[in-house]
């Protein structure tokens, strides 16, 4: 029976039983992609399988990879503008060389839309991390930048296109050096607001970042124009 | 020659049968977040000659049970589905993923003689 469950575990795509300590929080869209096709399936509803119509990409697998990086350092007192600084960290290992990458779409939840707790207007940086030995607790030195963005608060969960970023990571493993994020206080600061910003800035300590990728397997997915024929 | 007349009643010929699979019974609910367990069913039943066309057959069945009659030592058509369905599936891999995936033919919708 061991052998045969191991068979099977590998039909799955899992190389052995998983044991997680515990569950994972499972992001929105995908469970509403389950539940969707769940319904679908009750109702006898034809469904692609390799299309994620909530999405509008192909693909059959999505993953939630969780950030396995680090804060540089968080809420204490903000050094000059930054307010957070922090090593974004994900492994691609569980993606197999048969499957393409189709969708990778980082979530940076900066906690609760409220309004209660209007703070400074802020700045997010995103940077490659270009140079390697980045466990050893040093601060990276951050390559190249490709997103600068303002943002007004309050924010919920904020989105970022990665897929060539992640292609290349798949594609070659050791280019995985993780990306650089740090959030900015935007414009002059103003002695005053100091514990309006401490508060804003403690408050981002808890921020979640998650990676999201789809990936299509073609021996599982026949092209679109051979189905139809 | 006349085909004798099957011995099953209707109820023990070929047809689905429920079988729900719940995750705890094999200790996948450790791993497995969603769903807790699926109605997988299964075929279960005879496949006589006389009623290989009433039973969702293939005509190799019907082959089959016909060579059957003649030689006996050749195994009459099984009951097996004939229709699948798949479901998804959502699971928590080693690495602390989440993932959603989709399986096909996991669920027997059908049932015939092949």
């Amino acid at each position: 029976f061991q052998f045969q469950e191991h068979v099977f575990l590998q039909f799955l795509g899992l190389d052995k039983m998983p044991s997680p300590q515990k569950f994972q929080p499972v992001p929105h869209i995908m469970k509403k992609i389950f539940q969707d096709r769940e319904a679908a399936a009750t109702t006898g509803v034809s469904q692609d399988l390799c299309f994620v119509k909530e999405l509008g990409v192909r693909g059959n697998i999505l993953r939630l990879l969780p950030d396995q990086g680090f804060f540089l350092y968080s809420n204490n007192l903000p050094k000059d503008s930054s307010c957070l600084q922090k090593l974004l960290y994900f492994n691609l290992s569980a993606v197999k060389d048969t499957e393409q990458l189709t969708m990778a779409l980082l979530g940076l939840d900066l906690g609760p839309n409220t309004y209660y707790n209007l703070g400074p207007e802020l700045e997010l940086a995103l940077c490659l991390v270009q140079e390697p030995h980045v466990w050893s607790r040093s601060i990276p030195k951050p390559g190249k930048m490709f997103v600068l963005q303002s943002v007004p608060w309050p924010q919920g969960i904020l989105y970022f296109n990665l897929l060539d970023v992640a292609k290349v990571w798949n594609n070659n493993p050791q280019k995985n050096l993780g990306l650089f994020l740090e959030i900015l206080v935007k414009g002059d600061r103003d002695p005053g607001v100091n514990f309006q910003l401490e508060a804003t800035c403690a408050r981002l300590s808890r921020l979640h970042a998650s990676l999201l990728v789809v990936t299509l397997n073609p021996e599982q997915c026949h092209s679109s124009s051979r189905r139809r024929r | 020659a006349a085909i004798p007349a099957p011995n099953a009643s209707c109820k023990n010929l070929c047809h689905p049968h429920q079988l729900f699979i719940n995750f705890r019974d094999l200790g996948w609910h450790k791993w497995i977040i969603a769903p807790r367990g699926f109605m997988a069913n299964y075929c279960h039943g005879h496949c006589p000659f006389s009623m290989t066309t009433a039973l969702n057959s293939s005509n190799y069945a019907f082959m089959q049970a016909l060579m059957h009659v003649v030689d006996p030592t050749i195994p009459q058509a099984v009951c097996i589905p004939t229709k699948l369905s798949p479901i998804s599936m959502l699971y928590q891999d080693n690495d602390d993923n989440v993932i959603l995936r989709h399986y096909e033919d996991m669920v027997v919708d059908e049932c015939g003689c092949g």
